[in-house]
């Protein structure tokens, strides 16, 4: 464990919570994809099944469940509870042309061909990925997003961009490093460039946050 | 079995 790890992981965490809040508090998921809530759930399920399997640290047993936990509350209150406030006409991202290449991708690029590791591997890919439907709700609308959620993508952001720094740390101080979660977490990483840098250059400023199509 | 390392993380 380093610093940049640990910092990555709460901002990880913070992210859940400040999603969950957000929908709880206002009482209405409008302006939350429910697709990418959905691959997020996807993704700790797959990601996470080595609850079973491997044991690590109580640390890291907890953070899995409550990563699993969180995801699969924010799913339920998107898809039950507050169903009527949830914005599904303008959440029209396809989500099979991101989760089928990335199903193939998993199969044909992996370290082992095993069921845990593909099913491993498959969770980083999309995990990479898997904000693509929220940032499309918002940039399509071009409505604005609310700061909330503005707040949510940026914590969630930074949270992959320190574990990059995270994986810079660990192959210079231990010597390795894997290039799988390395490459999909740069790409995960890009991703959010373009809303980092509208968010600090217009929330930390007092205004909305709207995303060019 | 270097690959396998970062699956101490989360």
């Amino acid at each position: 464990m380093n610093i940049f790890r640990l910092v990555g992981d709460l901002s990880h965490l913070a992210a859940l919570i400040i999603l969950l809040l957000k929908i709880w508090k206002s009482r209405s998921c409008a302006g939350v994809s429910g697709k990418s809530q959905i691959m997020f759930a996807m993704v700790y399920m797959t990601r996470y099944l080595d609850l079973f399997t491997t044991f690590v640290s109580v640390y890291n047993s907890v953070m899995k469940v409550v990563f699993l936990l969180f995801s699969f509350v924010t799913v339920y209150l998107i898809y039950f509870k507050f169903k009527a406030t949830y914005d599904g006409n303008h959440d029209t991202f396809r989500v099979e042309f991101l989760v089928v290449p990335v199903a193939g991708l998993a199969v044909l690029v992996n370290h082992e061909f095993s069921f845990l590791e593909i099913l491993w591997t498959f969770s980083i890919y999309l995990e990479s990925v898997a904000i693509l439907p929220q940032l499309f709700m918002i940039s399509k609308t071009g409505c604005e997003a609310e700061t909330i959620t503005s707040h949510y993508l940026f914590a969630l952001g930074i949270y992959r961009a320190l574990y990059i720094a995270n994986w810079i740390f660990r192959y210079y101080m231990e010597g390795f490093f894997d290039f799988i979660a390395i490459v999909a977490g740069c790409v995960q990483t890009i991703l959010y460039c373009d809303f980092f840098y509208l968010y600090v250059t217009k929330v930390w400023k007092g205004k909305r946050l709207t995303i060019p199509a | 079995d270097v690959h396998h390392n970062v699956k101490d993380e989360l």
